[in-house]
């Protein structure tokens, strides 16, 4: 463990966090993808199924465990306790545009052929790319809630500090994935648009609004 | 080069 992954990890679940007290307290998911979360719930069941066959570390296992819930939690609240305020119209992304590529990269390439091997290859590959619903969402109603901008932050945020991170284990544990490493890149690159307009406009104080 | 072991992180 390193001070960059365990910034990324703290900064995943502070992501994980704002969004599921934003849903709750306001009691609205509007402007929320509901398929974005869908497929983090995805990513993450996917990519934890050796939860209780592959001890890492308590810390591991927790975070785990928190990660699963608070994804299921969260596409509880949108998809039903919340339904009336679900943003549907706007949340049009077709997502088996993504799942049915990525499954089928995630068989052609990957570090062993193994089922729990094959799964993990399409967590990371469907990470990198699950958070264009929700892009696609803004980029439809051309704006966001704050605390919105502050939840892509984070997560956008998790996976730049991923890279150090790797970067980090490379020269000192010679520690290398490119599978997790070219996925990260794909996914952080992802966000440069939206970090531009979060550091230009929300830190400056302004809403987050795209010329629509 | 140590690759893939088993998947340590998040």
């Amino acid at each position: 463990m390193n001070i960059f992954r365990l910034a990324g990890d703290l900064s995943h679940l502070a992501a994980i966090i704002v969004l599921l007290l934003k849903i709750w307290k306001t009691r609205s998911c509007a402007g929320i993808s509901g398929k974005s979360q869908i497929l983090f719930a995805l990513v993450f069941t996917t990519r934890y199924l050796d939860l209780f066959t592959n001890f890492i570390s308590p810390y591991n296992t927790v975070m785990k465990m928190i990660y699963l819930g608070c994804a299921y939690a969260t596409v509880y609240l949108i998809y039903m306790k919340f339904k009336a305020t679900y943003d549907g119209n706007h949340d049009t992304f077709r997502a088996e545009f993504l799942v049915v590529p990525v499954g089928g990269l995630a068989f052609l390439v990957n570090h062993e052929f193994s089922p729990l091997e094959i799964l993990w290859t399409f967590s990371i590959y469907l990470e990198s790319v699950a958070i264009l619903p929700q892009l696609f969402m803004i980029s439809k109603t051309g704006e966001a809630e704050t605390i919105t901008t502050h939840y892509l932050f984070a997560l956008g945020m998790y996976r730049a500090l991923y890279l150090i991170n790797w970067i980090w284990r490379y020269y000192f544990e010679n520690f290398f994935d490119l599978i997790a490493i070219v996925a990260g890149c794909v996914q952080t690159i992802l966000y440069c648009d939206f970090f531009y307009l979060y550091i230009t406009k929300v830190l400056q104080g302004k809403k987050l609004s795209l010329p629509a | 080069m140590v690759q893939w072991s088993s998947h340590d992180e998040l």
